[in-house]
């Protein structure tokens, strides 16, 4: 019997996330569930599809939990999900926009993470695939996209945070979302949501070069921030990965900005107070709810810019 | 189980591109054994660095020695820790 009584304001583990997806599959027709892949430790990687109706519609991408350890990000995707799912047909804007779009959701993008985090370090980072001659794990799975892959901006040495992998796309978790969006070829948005610097940012992290969309992309950015800002007054700064925080290459949405989704973005969520990765779990719906306005104002730019 | 008694995390302010280098050096220092939460880049940003017990004492007198000002983020990680682990018990009882 499905009880309908997740706790959307506490932390959960791996088990009871991949539940609760199931628990919105069994109550929204329109929401499915699909594998995309499956981690270097063979963990299946579930994508929420939300969806109306059509044939490969354009579409919305989002994730979270790419690095494991920023919980907040993950559970925030649980709300969001809730709330797209509940809002269809009762709030016009979701309505609107999945009667255009398809939404893709992607809780948590670094399985394997996730679970050491909850079993054996809580600070855990990055996925835990084995280096060939090295003693150190894993890889930092936003720094493995092929986009300036290797440059200044990662870390050649396995032992660092910031490793960016043998080769790009070396892990499976950042593979399957490669493949994935090659595949389907009609995703116009892609936003990668982390912790928790309270900024928003767009391309590029691996070049100064401006992209041509900056103009775009640094309005709505303005508006979206302004709108998360509005709900608890969260102070966010914003603008391109490199100018705003620091250089960083081989990162998520350069590829995916390079692959022509105009509308890339990455969050980093808030940190009221001085908790940094450990942001108490009262804090996660206040978190998501002001996200959701800002990620609603990209989802409507979207939307009503289509290209 | 990897425990964090006695970590500290450490908010960094710098005021000059000649502290942002001094943290740099730091960050490449790999005996220390630090977590950058947030990476030294400009002056602008603050840095957070996650201290390993044995490291604090050293790291923090580095930082007073070159006059780089900083504030203690979290005073033990391991008690923030047990706090979290607390809540999700209860959480899952509830």
């Amino acid at each position: 019997q499905r009880s309908g009584s997740f706790d959307f304001g506490a932390y959960h583990t791996l088990d009871d996330i991949n539940s609760e997806l199931d628990h919105l599959v069994s109550e929204y027709s329109f929401v499915e569930k699909i594998q995309i892949g499956e981690s270097y430790e063979k963990r299946p990687l579930y994508v929420l599809k939300f969806s109306t109706g059509g044939s490969n519609r354009p579409a919305i991408w989002l994730d979270a939990g790419i690095h494991s350890r920023e919980w907040v990000t993950q559970a925030s995707a649980l709300w969001i999900a809730n709330k797209i799912a509940s809002d269809y047909g009762t709030d016009a804007s979701i309505t609107s926009l999945l009667d255009k779009m398809d939404l893709f959701l992607l809780p948590v993008a670094n399985p394997d993470g996730f679970v050491y985090t909850h079993t054996s370090n809580r600070m855990w980072r990055k996925t835990r695939s084995k280096i060939p001659g090295s003693i150190c794990v894993g890889v930092d799975p936003n720094r493995n996209w092929d986009a300036g892959f290797g440059e200044a901006g990662a870390s050649g040495n396995s032992c660092s945070e910031t490793y960016h992998g043998p080769y790009p796309n070396s892990e499976p978790e950042v593979k399957s979302i490669v493949d994935f969006v090659k595949s389907h070829g009609n995703i116009k948005a892609f936003v990668s949501i982390h912790s928790y610097s309270q900024l928003l940012l767009y391309p590029y992290g691996y070049t100064e070069t401006p992209v041509p969309d900056q103009q775009e992309l640094h309005e709505v950015s303005a508006k979206a921030v302004a709108a998360l800002s509005s709900l608890y007054g969260t102070k966010y700064k914003y603008g391109s990965i490199i100018t705003t925080i620091y250089r960083a290459s081989g990162g998520t949405i350069d590829w995916t900005y390079n692959q022509g989704i105009k509308y890339s973005f990455t969050f980093e969520l808030r940190d009221t107070g001085r908790y940094g990765f450990l942001l108490p779990a009262k804090q996660i719906v206040p978190t998501a709810e002001e996200t959701w306005l800002a990620l609603k104002v990209i989802m409507e730019h979207t939307r009503d810019n289509m290209y | 189980l990897e425990t964090f008694v006695g970590h500290q995390v450490l908010r960094i302010k710098t005021k000059n591109e000649e502290e942002v280098k001094q943290l740099q050096l730091l960050e490449s220092l790999e005996h220390l054994e630090l977590d950058f939460w947030i990476n030294p880049s400009a002056t602008a940003v603050p840095v957070d660095v996650r201290i390993p017990a044995v490291s604090v004492q050293s790291v923090k007198a580095f930082l007073e020695s070159q006059g780089i000002e900083y504030s203690i983020l979290i005073e033990d990680l391991q008690d923030v820790l047990d706090k979290e682990k607390q809540d999700m018990a209860e959480s899952a009882q509830r």
